[in-house]
Order: structure tokens, then C-alpha cells, then sequence
């Protein structure tokens, strides 16, 4: 899944 | 972050800059499909509305604002500064043909449904497909210009790292993103058939050309 805060990559 | 992630993220911007000098240098946009590049711009733009919403870091926010400020340049550079030489008649493909499915995928297969997320979602499954434009057009023509084969070759290995990048934060990390990874997949197959003709032709001092 994804993070909490967003996306972290590009 | 990893090394398959930094050289992934150095590879692209690689390609974007390589683009962009290969157009400013020559003063010409021939055999450069303009519909691919008005892709990626949407691409990064709807992927990157997260800058107003979250702070990751600030490699992250300057990349972001790099990609998105470049992918923009290639537009205008097309489209307006250097418009004489685009190619039109050859950059022929349907664009909407890819826009719409891949509009309708994101609202059905997402991560969480709402409006940032679903945006990104279709960022992430129409990056996958964007190059097409550009891949039809040199199937068009039957040939590239030696600098536009190295911008899409630091395109596609762009992805292919990715997905080493994916690997590791599997094993390292425990975190995986299906929808990035099957997407990332999907993009990265797209660009095989190319990669065996870099290395077969390209590498070898020849030009790239397409049998008739």
C-alpha cells in the first residue's frame, strides 16, 4: 500500500 | 532510497534533459512526437499536485518541481518556440484512445478513492503508456535520430530500475505498491522491443532504422 503521507517516489 | 531508485530517478531526469538539449541544440523538434511529451506534462502534473499536500523531502520537492518545469519546456519548445519543424502529419496517434481507458481505470482500481488519489493513480497508469505516441511515430517514419534513441533509452531504463528499486524495498523494507509495480511493468515491457534495437544497432554506430 501507500504511506500515510503520499507517495514517496517520482 | 536505494541505488536502483537514484539511478532510476538520475536516469530519467536524464532522458528529460537529453530531450530537451537535443531540441534547444538543434533548434528542432523533428521526430519528436509532441503528443507524448503533452502526456508526460500531464503525467507529472497530476501526479505532483502532492507538493501542495505533503512534504517528503527536499530531494523529493526539487525533483518534482525539475520534472514538472522540464516536461513543460519540451511543450513549449514544441508547440510554440520551434513549431515550424514538428512533425504533425507523423505524430498521428489517438491519444484519447489511451487517455479515456486509463481515466476510467483510475477511478475503478486505486488505492483509496479519492480526488489526490486517483489522480495520482491515473499518473502512474498513463506514464506507463505515454511513450506510445512517440513509439508509433518512429514506426512511422521507419527511422530515429541517434540523440532521440539515447533520451528513450535512459526513458525506459528509468523504469527498469524501478523495478529493482521495487524489489528491494520488498525484501529491505516490506513495502510494495501493486499498482505502481504493475504499471511500472507494463511500461517497462513496452520499451523491450526498442531496447533490443539499441543494443543490436544503436550501440554498434548504426542508425536506427526500421526494416521496410
Amino acid at each position: 500500500g501507500t504511506d500515510d503521507d503520499g507517495h514517496d517516489e517520482l | 532510497m536505494n541505488i536502483f531508485r537514484l539511478t532510476g530517478d538520475l536516469s530519467h531526469l536524464a532522458a528529460i534533459i537529453i530531450l530537451l538539449l537535443k531540441i534547444w541544440k538543434s533548434r528542432s523538434c523533428a521526430g519528436i512526437s509532441g503528443k507524448s511529451q503533452i502526456l508526460f506534462a500531464l503525467v507529472f502534473t497530476t501526479r505532483y499536485l502532492d507538493l501542495f499536500t505533503s512534504f517528503i523531502s527536499l530531494y523529493n520537492t526539487c525533483m518534482k518541481l525539475i520534472y514538472i518545469g522540464c516536461a513543460y519546456a519540451t511543450v513549449y519548445l514544441i508547440y510554440a518556440k520551434f513549431r515550424a519543424t514538428y512533425d504533425g502529419n507523423h505524430d498521428s496517434f489517438r491519444v484519447e484512445f489511451l487517455v479515456v481507458p486509463v481515466g476510467g481505470l483510475s477511478v475503478l482500481i486505486n488505492h483509496d478513492f479519492s480526488p489526490l488519489e486517483i489522480l495520482w493513480t491515473f499518473s502512474i497508469y498513463l506514464e506507463s503508456v505515454a511513450i506510445l505516441p512517440q513509439l508509433f511515430m518512429i514506426s512511422k517514419t521507419g527511422e530515429a535520430e541517434t540523440i532521440t534513441t539515447h533520451y528513450l533509452f535512459c526513458l525506459g531504463l528509468y523504469r527498469a530500475l524501478y523495478l529493482f528499486n521495487w524489489i528491494w524495498r520488498f525484501y529491505f523494507e516490506g513495502f510494495f505498491d501493486m499498482i505502481a509495480i504493475v504499471a511500472g511493468v507494463v511500461q517497462t515491457v513496452l520499451y523491450c522491443d526498442f531496447f533490443y534495437l539499441y543494443v543490436t544497432k544503436v550501440l554498434k554506430g548504426k542508425k536506427l532504422s526500421l526494416p521496410a
